[in-house]
Parts: structure tokens; sequence; C-alpha cells
């Protein structure tokens, strides 16, 4: 906003259309962009990326199937989801460089950019998974695991697998079990699987509603898979997996595992309850 | 002479048509209203849409009203006291009557991607 822009402004007179393109007023431009700013509820414009923005497929998908609805709503259109009135969907990658999850494929999420009159109604994490072989499920992302490095008698040949995401309570000191609460499980059968990589969704809503309560309880969640023969993959079993993860890169990777928040950011319920008023008032 | 006749009532017919067309065009209606996030740089932190088509409504309110600009009664009555007595009371206006929502791709202060939908941001229909 130093310089002056072009702004286009277009418009129809009768059946001709007209584009004026005129000089536009640092000052004023600058006024155009606090107003969309506050309506947008940012305090301040994002800083320029040097980098590509890598933006989550899912989320694009969610982006064409909410533009051309016409619903006379803005809460996200999510059948079968308990998102009630969310009419914000907010994207986190894993923080690599994290200290608090010590334990095990442990990930953790930074939820300090959600405003605080913002209401979290769902959270849900998203982990890609590789099917190698027809036999062996990879967690792809989980502690970044290289898959090379794998030993396959621990991974085993095995159809099927239970996944399993702890919401930890407690960390642990040294590198014991921390205190751990199951809060979602996702029984996977690799027989129906055509696709070699699929994501899987949990629903992690009651460790975020926690996070949200006491932001200082958020030690970040441990995911488990669990063989049929009860071995859990865990630490132990996975301790010599070479933990690789490119820490310069915190806009995340197509196949990290991502954390989307659904809110709701209370604007339409003002508008709600100020028509109403309205109404009563006449 | 009946060639005289004809081409004075054709163009009679004309230029009533003309001024019809003339007087429709001015009435109540949606018009074309476009941010292009480009040219005012913001497509750097607004991943899409590429631009916002917002609308807006203008034209005149005359009286009688066509159903199509989508009248109150209230609109109506006014409407009929300003055809009586143009000082006592302005016509009514021509305001937005159905709005639509719009979603937004865009990187917040954080840079963390976020989609938001936004009540009321796309006029989709006017009225008197």
């Amino acid at each position: 906003t130093t310089s002056s822009r072009n702004f286009v402004a277009s418009y129809e007179i009768e059946d001709s259309h007209v584009e004026v393109t005129r000089s536009v007023e640092p000052q004023v431009l600058a006024r155009l962009e606090s107003q969309f700013l506050k309506l947008f509820g940012m305090p301040r414009r994002p800083s320029k990326r040097s980098a590509p923005l890598k933006v989550p497929k899912y989320l694009i998908d969610l982006y064409n199937a909410q533009t051309g609805n016409d619903l006379g709503t803005s809460n996200l259109h999510l059948p079968g989801r308990h998102t009630r009135t969310a009419n914000t969907v907010r994207t986190f990658y894993h923080l690599p460089s994290s200290t608090g999850v010590r334990w095990g494929h442990g990930l953790k999420f930074d939820l300090s950019s959600i405003p605080d009159h913002e209401k979290v109604t769902g959270a849900e994490l998203r982990l890609v998974f590789n099917k190698k072989n027809n036999v062996s499920l990879v967690p792809v992302g989980v502690d970044a695991m290289d898959i090379s490095a794998l030993d396959s008698d621990s991974m085993g040949s095995y159809n099927s697998v239970r996944v399993l995401v702890n919401d930890v309570i407690k960390p642990s000191k040294k590198d014991d079990e921390p205190h751990m609460f199951p809060i979602d499980t996702k029984y996977v059968d690799l027989s129906k699987r055509k696709k070699n990589s699929f994501w899987i969704t949990f629903d992690i809503f009651p460790a975020v509603s926690r996070w949200m309560e006491n932001p200082k309880s958020n030690h970040g969640l441990v995911i488990q898979v669990i063989h049929p023969n009860g071995q859990v993959m865990s630490q132990s079993t996975l301790k010599h997996i070479r933990v690789r993860r490119d820490t310069d890169n915190l806009s995340g990777q197509e196949n990290d595992p991502v954390l989307f928040t659904y809110s709701d950011d209370g604007v339409n319920k003002k508008q709600r309850n100020a028509k109403a008023l309205s109404r009563a008032y006449r | 002479s009946a060639n005289a006749n004809n081409n004075g009532a054709a163009g009679n017919k004309k230029r009533k048509n003309h001024r019809n067309k003339n007087r429709k065009r001015n009435l109540c209606s949606r018009h074309k209203m476009f941010v292009d996030f480009t040219d005012v740089g913001w497509n750097d932190w607004i991943v899409a849409p590429p631009g916002y088509h917002a609308f807006h409504c203008t034209g005149e309110c005359p009286f009688p009203m066509a159903e199509h600009l989508n009248a109150t009664n209230h609109a109506v009555i006014q409407a009929l006291v300003n055809s009586m007595n143009p000082q006592m009371v302005p016509p009514p206006c021509c305001v937005p009557t159905k709005y639509s929502s719009l979603s937004l791709l865009y990187t917040d202060s954080s840079d963390k991607i976020v989609l938001k939908n936004y009540n009321e941001m796309v006029v989709d229909a006017c009225g008197c």
C-alpha cells in the first residue's frame, strides 16, 4: 500500500459493460483494506510469503463444495458432521520442533492463533496412510518416519490394523509411557482399500476442547497402530526408526498430519440477534 | 398518404418502444460490482476466489410496480403517495432483498490457512 495501485471498478450501464481503471490513493486503499480486514476479523494483514502456499486438498474440496452452494446461511455444509453453527475452518500442522511430545508417535499442534471469541465446535485429525505391498500399514508423517528404515519384521504382515488416537493428559518425564486418554479409533481393512495411499480422519474434538479451555494442558496426541495380535506399534517397537523432518518447512507437506478445527466466530449470531431485536422494536 | 401514415405509425411505435425500453432499463435491478483481489494486491493472502462479485442494486421504483420489482406493500403505498405528491414523501428505495454468503480461502495473520463463510456478502436479488 505504499504506492498507489490501479483499481478496476467495473459496472454495467444499460446494455454496455463499462470498465473504468483509475489510480487509487494509498490512503483510500489502506482504508478499504482496513475495512476488509475488520470484516474478516483479522487484526492485521498477513506477512508476505516467500515460498508458495500449500493448501490442503481437503480444504480446496470444501471450498469448492461451499462455493455456488446457494444456502441462505454461512454455516458450513458438512452432512454427517456435528459442526453445528461453525463457519470457519482452520488448518494446523504438527510442530516438528515441539519438545512437548516425547513418546511414541507424538503430534503437537499450536492452536494459539484461534481468536478467543471463536467457539470451536469440531476438530478432526487427518493422517495419510500408505499401503505397502498390500500387507503393511505405514502411517506417513507421524513423526515423519523414514519408511526405508522400517524393520519389516516389526511391521508384520497384516491386512488390517486398528489405529488409536490418544490425548496426552500428563507427559512423561523420561521415556516412560505418558498418561493418555483414548479419544478415537479406526479399524483399517487394507483389503478393502483400492488406493495405495489414503486419508483417515479422526474426531479429536474432546482433546481440542480441553486444550482450548486450558492451553497449558496441550501436551499433544499420541498415535498407536495396533495389530490384530495385540502388538502395539509404539516407541518400544519403533525406536529404531529414524526421525526425519524438514524443520525449515513449517507450512506443511502434502502428506503431513493435519488438524482442522471448525469454529463459529459469533458474527452471525450477533446479526441474528440484531434482526430479532429490530423486528421486536418495529 | 398511406405510406406516410404507415411510416408515421411505425415511427411512433418505434419511439414508444424505445421510450419504454429506456424506462424499463431504469427500473430497480441488480447490477455488477466486482473487486479484483489482484488489482488491490491482496492475492498474496487471499487464495480463493480471485475476486469478489458483490453486485449492487440501483434503479427507480415507480408506481405502478411490476411484480418483478419485488415490492413490499409499504413500497407500493409510498410510491402511490409519492406519485400524488412528490414533495410529501420520496419514492421507495431500490435495495437488496436476498443475499447469499461468500466463502473465502486465505491465510490469517499467523500464516494459518483458513476457510471462512461470510454471511450476506453477495446480492442475489433487488426490490423496492
